[in-house]
């Protein structure tokens, strides 16, 4: 029996236009602790890992393990047929995911299961030397002003502040924001500016949002709901000088 | 000069 009912759909709408703009297929498993994926886009540059956890669900129904195959697009395209106020159902009949939204009125998708073209690895852990967390909307903000001079970014982070600066080829900008942490080392790694705001398609998701950065490390980028429900992270490859 | 890195050598 596997029956996923979750009463705000947009916890899934919203991870998946992040997903969908980074990785065509992912692979959703589902077992008794709740739903993940993990994916990775096809230049090996973004690595995305979604939880929601069993909890989260309504109803959460789900016997034996399952994996579901999806093509991100096509999936995506469902989900924006939601409305906020509907509930979601998510159950597999033969080859087929069968999503259902339920509000005002009732509307059935079947999407197509499809074979996985490749594997994803499992989810690196990678060890920060510092974390920090950021409300996503000034993140957003922040590369919204870096963009206009530039197509790639600097994170810096020091004991006090988090600087995002850009040299263009017309203009400079920096945005600095207080961020109020116990941080001991600095760090600095740039990254292109198109791949961040792919993950922060996301942000409706979160409740509070973490910046992982090392010198020249990748950026995590993690999304974390209430009471640590799901999760929804995003480890970025850095640009780095030669 | 830059160049974008994977994340190959993470895993």
């Amino acid at each position: 029996m596997f029956k996923l009912i979750l009463s705000d759909p947009s916890i899934f709408k919203t991870s998946f236009e992040a997903i969908s703009s980074i990785v065509d297929e992912v692979q959703i498993e589902v077992d008794s602790d709740g739903l993940r994926l993990n994916a990775i886009d096809r230049s090996h540059i973004t690595y995305v890992h979604l939880e929601l956890k069993e909890r989260l669900f309504d109803v959460f129904q789900c016997d034996e393990p399952i994996k579901l195959n999806v093509d991100t697009e096509e999936l995506m395209k469902v989900l924006k047929r939601s409305k906020s106020d509907d509930v979601m159902e998510l159950t597999v009949d033969g080859g087929s995911l069968i999503v259902t939204f339920e509000g005002a009125i009732k509307k059935t998708f079947k999407v197509k299961l499809i074979d996985l073209e490749y594997e994803t690895p499992e989810s690196p852990s990678i060890e920060y030397p510092v974390k920090i967390t950021i409300p996503i909307k000034t993140l957003k903000e922040s590369i919204q002003d870096i963009e206009i001079v530039a197509d790639r970014v600097e994170f810096n982070i020091d004991q006090d502040f988090l600087k995002l600066k850009a040299v263009g080829e017309f203009s400079d900008a920096e945005v600095e924001y207080l961020h109020g942490e116990k941080v001991t080392e600095d760090a600095r790694a740039i990254f292109a500016i198109e791949n961040i705001k792919e993950m922060l398609k996301a942000e409706k998701f979160a409740d509070t949002t973490y910046i992982s950065l090392g010198d020249d490390m990748p950026l995590t980028l993690t999304l974390e709901l209430l009471n640590e429900e799901g999760e929804l992270s995003f480890l970025l490859a850095p640009r780095i000088e030669e | 000069k830059q160049r974008q890195t994977t994340l190959d050598m993470f895993f």
